[in-house]
């Protein structure tokens, strides 16, 4: 699920 | 971060500069799926859009950057600078097989009906399929270069170490995606197999001779 609206992972 | 994701994407990053050291020493690609190679460049493309209207971390955006460079390197080596060298017979895996169903898959599955998330969703299955034609590639042959089998290693664990950074990122930080964990598991699983031989001949100096 996104952190603050966004991916954060690679 | 955590020190899972970091040996992971460390991993990810070695498989990359062992094929293209490979291709570019031996000044070949005998034994590389060509097709799975366009199916990596698919994957950095449709999930990394967002290089440009969200920004992590320099760390994040450099190797987004350089994730999209050389897998589209890597598919020039095979099909321009070494074409020669490409053994397309071998390389017959029925790639629409694939894309389709995981394109219908990720419409239908995500977390969010947006154009962004559903290509997101769409990478994120697709790389969990998309070394199936080098891995068919490599029992079509009946076996693989060492160097090709290092660098299936390094591939295939660096979302094994993933899993471990969800493992982790859950207990310490609340942090679950169901998405990228199952595509996750299905990647890993696909890379059993080889993992098996790799462990058991590679590291014993044999070379992996699948059953034909």
């Amino acid at each position: 699920v996104m952190l603050g609206g966004k991916h954060d992972e690679l | 971060m955590n020190i899972f994701r970091l040996v992971g994407d460390m991993s990810h990053l070695l498989a990359i500069i062992i094929l293209l050291m490979k291709m570019w020493k031996s000044r070949s690609v005998a034994g590389i799926s060509g097709k799975s190679q366009i199916l990596f460049a698919i994957v950095f493309t449709t999930r990394y859009l967002d290089l440009f209207t969200s920004f992590v971390s320099i760390y994040n955006t450099s190797m987004k950057v350089f994730f999209i460079g050389t897998s589209y390197v890597t598919v020039y080596f095979i099909y321009q600078h070494f074409k020669p060298t490409y053994d397309s017979n071998h390389d017959t895996f029925r790639v629409e097989f694939l894309i389709v169903p995981v394109g219908g898959l990720a419409f239908l599955v995500n977390h969010e009906f947006s154009l962004l998330e559903i290509l997101w969703t769409f990478s994120i299955y697709l790389e969990s399929v998309a070394i199936l034609p080098q891995l068919f590639m490599v029992s079509k042959t009946g076996e693989a270069e060492s160097i090709t089998s290092h660098y299936l290693f390094a591939l295939g664990s660096y979302r094994a170490l993933y899993l471990l950074n969800w493992i982790y990122r859950y207990y310490f930080e609340g942090f679950f995606d169901l998405i990228a964990v199952v595509a996750g598991c299905v990647q890993t699983i696909l890379y059993c197999d080889f993992f098996y031989l790799y462990i058991t001949k590679v590291l014993k100096g044999k070379k992996i001779s699948l059953p034909a």
